[in-house]
């Protein structure tokens, strides 16, 4: 009963989603690592939340054992030459009980550069052998939390070392419980670093690949009456609000077609307004009956016409009939006879 | 329409979020069969419109006509199912709900 989705920024890459059939991404837990590489170019949170609701939809899994999942965009900034992500969880209702958190990030292995060995003097001219590069850097994911505009960089919630992928690929972290000890301080700002040791390295990433945040929780107000409107029920921020319109507050930008109509003016008759204007081809007005508009079971019978009527139909019909069919005068006469 | 039955039963309403105004911001999905209950519920009640055991003894005082004003038991959704909406929130990141009640399974007499 579900129909296509709905014509919005997300159905691009929603419907980029659903044609592109990976098997390895439709088996297994969403919070595992998938393989989707930077060519994959697809906004992931977006198909992260798709996959969340279809197996939701088709099979009636209840993502994370709950009835909501939020999800939260990172806002990329520079700090220090680092690429700090931070994300705005003050959308989170008090009535949603905190499940599980994961921080979802796409790491690549990060080679340290060769380093070199010093070339003896005397041997200059000879080539400096170069030393193979070491194992991969370690990298850190640094959190902390603040509470809506402080200057301060934070409290720090937590630090996990990363094991450096053998590829470039997403992977989850559970962040629970800095994601429950923050809310519980009021401080609904997180930021994450991805620190890898090395100066220069946190180079901005293209949005695609920039981390995002999925929440878990159980809304406890979901199944107070009226709850759908509370969520769904909003004044559309986009619209650009000129009272005039006359719309209602909640209206779509696109004006439907109300299936019912407004009676303007005082009632005359039943008539549905807008319907009286006859096709201007139509021979006998007068005869046009309006109820022959409505594909009616029960036909009403229709008055006899009178007999010069008749005849002069008869006649009008013949002379608008095919042009093959004439008769002589005699058989004429005849006919009129009987 | 014309040949619904005349008792309580279920009836066919698809919703589209388009009609309330609602698609600006529902991912998924665009329209759902949510369903409704309209009919009768007189005395005697037949066993398809599973009426409580109030339901049943209030359609016989109505019946009976001793106590004026009764009216009849109401046709109400009796089991319904749930229903998962994608949508955006205010700061635009992409929410899931599952909203329990949201389409009508059975309908009954109360």
């Amino acid at each position: 009963s579900h129909k296509t989705l709905a014509q919005s920024p997300w159905s691009a890459a929603i419907d980029g989603l659903v044609a592109d059939k990976d098997p390895q991404r439709s088996q297994g837990d969403p919070a595992a690592t998938t393989s989707l590489g930077p060519g994959g170019d697809q906004d992931m949170v977006a198909v992260h939340m798709l996959r969340l609701y279809e197996k939701y939809s088709r099979r009636g899994a209840r993502p994370g054992g709950g009835n909501t999942v939020r999800s939260f965009r990172a806002r990329q900034e520079m700090v220090n030459q680092k690429a700090v992500y931070f994300f705005n969880l003050t959308s989170m209702q008090d009535s949603e009980m905190i499940l599980t958190a994961t921080f979802h990030f796409y790491s690549e292995p990060r080679w340290p550069r060769a380093r070199e060995a010093p070339c003896k003097q005397r041997a200059k001219n000879a080539s400096c052998r170069l030393l193979p590069p070491g194992p991969p850097s370690r990298q850190h994911l640094l959190f902390r939390s603040l509470s809506q505009n402080t200057a301060s960089q934070g409290l720090l919630r937590g630090a996990m070392a990363l094991v450096p992928p053998p590829r470039g690929l997403w992977q989850a972290k559970d962040i629970s419980p800095i994601v429950k000890a923050a809310r519980q301080d009021g401080e609904l700002l997180l930021s994450a670093q991805l620190d890898s040791g090395e100066k220069g390295l946190g180079v901005p990433r293209a949005s695609l690949l920039a981390p995002y945040i999925l929440i878990y929780a159980n809304d406890l107000a979901i199944s107070e009456p009226n709850s759908v409107a509370v969520t769904l029920q909003r004044y559309d921020p986009f619209q650009t609000g000129d009272p005039e319109s006359g719309a209602a507050p909640n209206n779509s930008a696109d004006p439907r077609v109300r299936r019912a109509t407004q009676a303007s003016g005082p009632l005359q008759n039943n008539e549905l307004p807008g319907l009286d204007e006859r096709p201007a081809h139509a021979p006998h007005p007068h005869h046009y009956h309006k109820h022959e508009l409505w594909p009616n079971p029960f036909r009403a019978l229709k008055p006899r016409p009178g007999r010069k009527d008749r005849r002069k139909k008869a006649q009008e019909v013949f002379l608008g009939s095919s042009p093959v069919l004439d008769f002589d005068e005699k058989t004429m006469q005849k006919a009129r006879k009987k | 329409q014309w040949d619904e039955p005349r008792v309580c039963s279920r009836r066919y309403l698809k919703v589209d979020f388009a009609d309330i105004g609602w698609n600006e911001w529902i991912i998924s999905p665009k329209s759902f069969d949510a369903y409704y209950c309209a009919g009768a519920c007189e005395f005697p009640m037949p066993k398809i419109v599973r009426p409580s055991n109030h339901a049943t003894i209030q359609s016989i005082v109505r019946a009976v006509g001793i106590v004026p004003g009764i009216p009849e038991p109401c046709c109400v959704p009796d089991k319904m199912n749930s229903l998962g909406v994608l949508f955006l929130d205010e700061n635009r990141n992409v929410v899931l709900k599952v909203y329990p009640n949201m389409s009508v399974e059975t309908c009954a007499c109360r």
